[in-house]
């Protein structure tokens, strides 16, 4: 889940 | 989002422009190889696959789309444009990529965080994206006749992802939950790919000469 949260990079 | 982050992001956006510049303006594509080309066009399929299914921003789902139509319209240009593709090397660009692919797939099949399709192909993206670059480098080096259009590209593309490393250092003191073990060693291998190529290309900037890189 905290993985998923920081998944927002290109 | 922070400034080294968004940066990075430029930088990367910028180098593909460069391209896209260097084989609009001068109708050639001599120096670009192919098949990096080619792998960051799969890089960046099998890594934006969440725009179907998550949204984190716009500024995120509208770069994801950027790149993909970018990468597909560099291939489009160096494989069926009449002029442009008699400029490519196809004879230099020789590296087989498979010896790429198949390794970084083995890889995201062993060592990912969860045993799914979008998180194994997510993380395939992520190791094919620290090597891509290595037709490219090979290609510089056989052709001795780099122009400066070739080595900015090569440069951006490097500085981009140096500056997510400095990003990550950022985010993870200042961001409680941020750990992203793959991301980060994975970076830091892509980052040192191109160690030998700003060494090369700061000696040509200082001394205002073309890049040369030794065979």
């Amino acid at each position: 889940k905290e993985e998923e949260e920081t998944k927002d990079e290109l | 989002m922070n400034l080294f982050r968004l940066t990075g992001d430029m930088m990367h956006l910028f180098s593909i422009l460069v391209i896209l510049l260097k084989i609009r303006a001068t109708k050639s594509c001599r120096g670009i190889s192919l098949k990096t080309q080619e792998l960051y066009a799969l890089v960046f399929v099998c890594r934006y696959l969440d725009l179907l299914y998550s949204f984190v921003s716009v500024y995120n789902s509208v770069m994801k789309v950027t790149f993909l139509a970018t990468a597909f319209s560099i291939i489009r240009y160096m494989r069926y444009d009449k002029v442009v593709r008699q400029t490519y090397d196809r004879e230099q660009d020789t590296f087989r990529y498979g010896f790429l692919v198949a390794p970084c797939f083995v890889l995201a099949l062993l060592i990912n965080h969860k045993f799914t399709l979008t998180e194994v192909l997510w993380t395939f993206s992520i190791y094919l994206e620290a090597v891509a670059i290595l037709p490219q480098l090979v290609l510089m080096q056989r052709t001795q006749n780099i122009d400066n259009l070739t080595a900015h590209y090569v440069a951006l593309l490097g500085g981009y992802r140096a500056l997510y490393i400095v990003n990550w250092v950022y985010r993870y003191f200042t961001e409680r939950h941020y750990k992203q073990w793959i991301v980060w060693i994975s970076g830091l291998i892509q980052t040192a790919i191109y160690a030998d190529f700003f060494y090369f290309y700061t000696i040509a900037w200082k001394s205002n000469k073309r890049l040369q890189l030794p065979a």
